[in-house]
């Protein structure tokens, strides 16, 4: 620009497209970049290094990652074909809500050893999920504790578990595997057979903890399960926990920032979804396809909003 | 017509229609969106990028028309610069060939800390060029 022109010692910090002269701040676009998007956005720093490492070969080789669980990949690779077509354009024929959905795999996990197995199997384990990646421009909507089970080891057919949740407050990490405090019950009931992936929805639990941007979410579960109905036995033919794998952290998110793709700016006219939760709310949307109807005086103020 | 007013030039003998009508023809290498393909393979990207397996950015290329009007959907402000540039100061530039309209793209890649995350990102794919 004329600016940079007049002044060619400020051509030298011009971004990151021109030949970068100055300090290692200067070199590493990153750093130009503001701290609420730099962490979150998979493809923009390495797009960023790419245009900086201006004819190195450097770039190609994107710096060592650690390799995801092939469950929770699997899982995801199934996300995306419903969610996106095969050139990955989003399918805007989905209702969804969401334009941004993590998957965290625990990075500490304490077995209990299941105490006594007459009322049923009790499968006890604590997790510890590392949330450094969500931006605090991403909103929570949903989030879920995804089970898979081990299918080569046979598991009855129809189970039903009574499950309870406990978060563990920030002063506890310290020790590494405490001891199990009551909470909030879930209870599940399942067909194991039909079911590769089991679903458990913790929004309203995590809602408080991911909007004031937790980065670290301690939770003991523990699941008692009883085979078939009730009122006959209840003696499980395999135990729980050698057939359940330890849960990932699912987040259906709304990433607000400009980056993001915002499903109401596509589907202009056409019937548009509630208005985005704002921080404060607690998300009653479903975001794989809420059925929320708006009468139009509704839909003029949300998209006034 | 045959008939010329006394003394007025002769008009363009009618053997030359086809040299007259030329100018009005788009010039070859309009502006225009042309497909690009890449895969992430080939970023060497794929190890991290598990989806989509190719992307076609697209991209717009060739001369602005001089009388570019609403065909390209350019503000008036083109056809200013484009005068500006042929009859004050060539040095301003003449009218580019830039994208007006984009899509998004879904992404699935794995984070530094493998935790996976899918992601719909703005303004990926170019569908539309004008000339500004």
């Amino acid at each position: 620009s004329p600016h940079s022109r007049a002044h060619p010692s400020s051509a030298k910090t011009s971004g990151f497209l021109g030949a970068p002269k100055g300090t290692a701040s200067d070199l590493n676009p990153l750093l130009q970049l503001p701290r609420s998007v730099r962490g979150g956005y998979a493809l923009l720093p390495p797009l960023l290094k790419v245009l900086s490492d201006r004819g190195q070969q450097s770039w190609a080789s994107e710096s060592p990652r650690l390799q995801p669980d092939s469950r929770a990949l699997r899982y995801m690779k199934r996300l995306y074909k419903m969610s996106a077509t095969k050139e990955g354009i989003p399918k805007a024929n989905k209702s969804h809500l969401y334009n941004t959905v993590r998957l965290f795999t625990p990075c500490l996990e304490c077995e209990h050893p299941p105490r006594d197995l007459r009322k049923g199997d009790v499968h006890s384990v604590d997790l510890l999920f590392n949330l450094d990646r969500v931006t605090a421009l991403e909103h929570l909507l949903k989030s879920v504790l995804l089970y898979s089970f081990d299918t080569s080891i046979p598991v009855s057919s129809s189970i039903r578990c009574l499950c309870r949740l406990a978060v563990k407050e920030q002063g506890s990490s310290s020790q590494v595997c405490p001891s199990l405090s009551h909470s909030p019950a879930f209870s599940l009931h399942f067909e194991a057979r039909k079911r590769r992936w089991l679903e458990m929805d913790v929004t309203s639990f995590l809602q408080p903890l991911i909007a004031t941007h937790r980065r670290n979410i301690h939770m003991a579960l523990n699941f008692t399960c009883l085979l078939g109905d009730p009122q006959h036995s209840t003696k499980l033919v395999t135990p729980l926990n050698t057939a359940l794998v330890p849960p990932s952290l699912l987040l259906y998110l709304n990433d607000t920032s400009e980056q993001a793709h915002h499903r109401w700016n596509s589907l202009g006219h056409r019937r548009t979804n509630p208005a985005w939760p704002r921080p404060g709310d607690s998300p009653r949307l479903d975001p794989t396809g809420d059925q929320g109807h708006e009468d139009s005086q509704g839909k003029r103020a949300s998209r006034r909003r | 017509r045959e008939e010329h007013p006394k003394g007025a030039p002769s008009a363009t003998p009618p053997y030359n229609l086809s040299q007259y009508f030329k100018q009005f023809v788009f010039p070859q290498n309009e502006c225009e969106l042309h497909s690009f393909r890449l895969s992430f393979s080939q970023l060497k990207w794929d190890k991290w990028i598990i989806a989509p397996h190719r992307y076609s950015p697209q991209y717009c290329k060739g001369d602005c028309p001089r009388v570019v009007g609403h065909r390209y959907g350019s503000p008036v402000h083109t056809m200013v610069q484009n005068i500006i540039y042929e009859k004050l100061d060539p040095s301003v530039p003449k009218p580019s060939c830039v994208p007006a309209e984009y899509s998004p793209l879904s992404v699935l890649t794995i984070e530094p800390d493998g935790s996976i995350v899918y992601k719909e990102y703005e303004d990926m794919i170019a569908t539309k060029c004008t000339c500004r």
